[in-house]
């Protein structure tokens, strides 16, 4: 979605410091 | 009938009982071994001390060792909660309960609120949120101007800062979140409802042997 659609927390949960599946991703 | 245990794991630095971590926790008890598996794994990826320190934290979420990124160091912050500068395992387990599907959504909204709240002033402040934008921006080849980065900050606040005093107080997050369901995404991890699976070989190392 282009981001002016998406509110800046939803921007922002899509940042991979915020991703703990990769610690289950090996 | 009753408990048998090993002393190998109770040797390991920062090694918590699993029984105690799973009366605490949204854990069963083996899923807490199984936790430790993986535990193990990241405490020794660049200093086998069996803690957590920032860096190893950082590396299991990057998968290589990757400059500082904001959002993975409030995150280690939030883990770390005993502020030690490391993450032992009882600090690893209780963070990672908020993030079970079971967890209440309570936890998931309390520790979201935290997450965002960069300073810990229990506000979620406009100035925290544009710093996370643009750490954001600067992980991704996403590029926006900053005319439109404000745009999306007053799109944002407008919703969420009900009483329109320029930030967000955890009252205004709850609301905020229930109309915006999906930014709890993020604290689910369904990985955990498969934890035993996936480290199969705590089976091996378990200290509890029969649990009455």
């Amino acid at each position: 979605a282009a981001p002016l659609t998406m509110n800046a927390f939803e921007l922002i949960s899509k940042s991979q410091g915020l991703n703990l599946s990769s610690l289950f991703e090996k | 009938m009753g408990c048998i245990f090993s002393k190998e794991n109770r040797q390991f630095p920062g090694y918590e009982d699993p029984i105690n971590l799973a009366s605490q926790t949204a854990f069963s008890v083996s899923e807490v071994e199984a936790l430790f598996e993986l535990y193990k794994s990241i405490s020794s990826s660049i200093i086998d001390d069996g803690l957590i320190n920032r860096e190893e934290f950082q590396l299991a979420i990057f998968n290589n060792r990757k400059k500082e990124n904001l959002l993975a160091n409030r995150l280690f912050d939030l883990f770390d909660v005993q502020q030690q500068g490391f993450i032992d395992f009882g600090d690893f387990v209780r963070s990672l309960s908020v993030f079970h599907p079971n967890a209440p959504e309570e936890d998931k909204i309390e520790f979201s609120f935290k997450l965002y709240d960069l300073d810990n002033t229990g506000f979620i402040e406009r100035q925290e949120v544009k710093q996370m934008l643009i750490a954001l921006l600067s992980e991704s080849e996403m590029k926006l101007a900053d005319e439109t980065i404000e745009i999306i900050l007053d799109k944002t606040f407008m919703e969420a800062d009900v009483k329109g005093d320029g930030k967000i107080d955890k009252s205004e997050w709850q609301s905020f979140v229930c109309k915006n369901p999906s930014l709890l995404k993020v604290m689910t991890l369904p990985y955990l409802r498969d934890i035993t699976t996936t480290f199969p070989s705590f089976v091996f190392n378990s200290e509890v042997d029969e649990i009455a």
